[in-house]
């Protein structure tokens, strides 16, 4: 249990300092391949004009993910796990390092693709934001319910797929309804664009909300 | 380190028992919703006509896949790790219990979702067999690399989905052959069937390769 809560004092001092910073941390947490990274492609654009933003990229291995992002002209701050399966609070404060933090308003941390350890573990963000994508089905709030419990946001991606797909959007609602009352959720596509404003617009009052 | 090595010896000892009993057990490993239990619900009625078959569920929460699989009348143990992201040979060991082993040829494991952490752990099969389905991304070989050296055999799933995905399956192919250049890959689909009979051979050979 001593990791645990070594870990979570870590991350409170994190955001501390972050907020001393005014700036708010927002940690996405998928499975592998949902869509995460695309997903900051098509936002950085957009959130560039408003704020100064950066990302924390974690992976077990390789920096295509980075690579990815550093197209967007935006600080991007690796983490290779070497094998871990999700991000710690140490961590995410040496990768702070890598940043001017009296020059940023937004920080985005895309945490290793699994949808199991991740939601244990507070990096000192201002919300967990949880991903899923139509392609992998609509059970998995209530087979994988720790982070949609820990969420603040639930993201459905891929939503262009869904006339390809068996996925059951009553049950998906249903079941999240049972895991997470409060849990609000956006439809989007990152190939059609659709959901991506009011993803902007929910970062946006989050933000505020946080300050 | 020392719980690795107790997992070790207890894996030994469990296949150590299997080949007395010669049977051949399968640990298939994926994402969340890649398709390990439509794969088994495919499979699982041309197998039986072959041979005696049972299968370990594991999952975080829920009975969810243990009942849809109770639908073929095959025995099925149902493992709920609480939060493990992974299954340990301990918990196998103890899931055996529920069958008998002298009226068994072959037994699959299916492994919680996750692309990180089962690979790790030896739980006394005879092959691991990961599944990477066509909306995750070709990059995941690289990105995820230590499943794809442990597999002794990689499934594409979901193939019928090319076509609506921008999946490179030169880069997919390259990238395992940089992983594991011994990895045999069978491109399969759970709605058309396409594969499932390259699949039920593949299993047949291995098993008589393996008594
Ligand atoms: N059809 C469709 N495909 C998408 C969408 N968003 C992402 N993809 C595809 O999904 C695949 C995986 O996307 P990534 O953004 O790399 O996923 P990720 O969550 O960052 O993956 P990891 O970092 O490995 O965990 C890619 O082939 C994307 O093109 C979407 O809204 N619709
Ligand atoms: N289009 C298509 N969908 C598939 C295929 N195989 C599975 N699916 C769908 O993919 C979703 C997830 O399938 P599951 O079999 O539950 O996946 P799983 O790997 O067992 O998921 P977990 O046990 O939660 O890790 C379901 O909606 C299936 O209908 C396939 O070959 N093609
Ligand atoms: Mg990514
Ligand atoms: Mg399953
Ligand atoms: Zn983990
Ligand atoms: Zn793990």
């Amino acid at each position: 249990q001593n990791l645990l809560e070594a870990n979570e004092e870590k991350a409170q001092e994190v955001r501390d300092f972050l907020n001393q910073k005014h700036i708010f941390m927002v940690n996405l947490i998928s499975s592998p391949g949902s869509g995460k990274t695309t997903l900051l492609e098509k936002t950085l654009p957009i959130l560039k004009q408003k704020f100064r933003v950066a990302v924390i990229e974690g992976d077990v291995e390789t920096e295509r993910d980075a690579k990815r992002l550093d197209l967007y002209q935006v600080p991007v701050s690796l983490i290779n796990t070497k094998g871990a399966c999700h991000l710690e609070s140490v961590s995410i404060e040496k990768a702070l390092l890598a940043f001017d933090l009296d020059q940023l308003d937004l920080i985005f941390v895309e945490n290793v693709g699994n949808l199991v350890c991740p939601a244990e573990f507070d990096i000192g963000e201002h919300a967990k934001v949880a991903m899923l994508s139509v392609p992998e089905g609509d059970d998995k709030p209530l087979k994988y319910p720790l982070l949609f419990q820990e969420a603040s946001l639930t993201i459905l991606n891929k939503i262009d797929l869904l006339k390809y797909t068996d996925f059951d959007k009553t049950r998906f609602y249903d079941d999240l309804e049972r895991v997470n009352p409060n849990l609000s959720v956006i439809e989007l596509s990152c190939k059609t664009n659709e959901g991506i404003d009011a993803w902007v617009d929910w970062l946006d009052k989050r933000r505020i909300a946080s300050l």
